[in-house]
């Protein structure tokens, strides 16, 4: 099946997203 | 007349649901009654929501732990997918506490709701972190200490992803010799 991976750069721009 | 259209912004998904559990050493009651679930979340966002507005690791009191496991998971040897399993286990210095706790245990977050360990992200159960007067630890779960390829694929990739030194070597402990343990400490199981 798939998986829903995220890698750290990613997340961390999440961070302060509204 | 202007149209507005606003861009629906969609959360992103996590391929797991985790849970958030807080444990306050209070000697008074059994250990059950101190931990407390305090929420969930599925999604990149509310991950966010929940870090940014929690205390920091490091500034908890001596004697609290998190821990963040798969829905389902409590945090504890004896559940089900636990008792099969160990851990990855990094023991820090007191010295380390103001400079890389709340950097490691970070970082421990983002490898599990990313899904850093390809497939063997199946076999991840949790991470737990204990704050200590004698020496903060920071470790993450897996359900089943047979599986050495999933263990030591896992194991590698924290320890790159932490960016410990090659020098450095982390063990994984069973949680069976954990429970059983002497005062002599824990064997490690694996070591990278």
């Amino acid at each position: 099946g798939t998986r829903i991976i995220y890698d750290r750069k990613f997340l961390m721009e999440c961070r302060h997203s509204p | 007349k202007e149209i507005l259209i606003v861009q629906p912004y969609m959360k992103h998904p996590l391929q797991n649901r985790w849970t958030l559990w807080f444990y306050k050493n209070d000697k008074n009651k059994p250990w059950q009654a101190n931990l407390r679930l305090v929420t969930k979340f599925d999604t990149v966002e509310d991950f966010w929501a929940l870090y940014n507005h929690i205390q920091l690791a490091s500034r908890l009191m001596s004697g609290c732990d998190y821990a963040v496991f798969k829905d389902g998971i409590e945090p504890m040897w004896e559940d089900n997918r636990n008792k099969c399993g160990g851990r990855w286990l990094i023991t820090l210095s007191k010295q380390q506490r103001m400079l890389e706790l709340d950097q490691y245990w970070l970082e421990t977050l983002l490898c599990l709701i990313g899904e850093a360990f390809d497939d063997y992200s199946n076999d991840i159960c949790g991470a737990v972190i204990n704050v200590r007067a004698k020496g903060d630890k920071i470790a993450i779960w897996t359900c089943d200490t047979e599986n050495e390829e999933a263990v030591l694929h896992i194991g590698k990739t924290y320890k790159e992803r932490l960016g410990l030194p090659m020098k450095v070597v982390i063990g994984y402990q069973a949680h069976a010799d954990t429970a059983t343990k002497s005062g002599l400490g824990v064997k490690n199981k694996f070591v990278v």
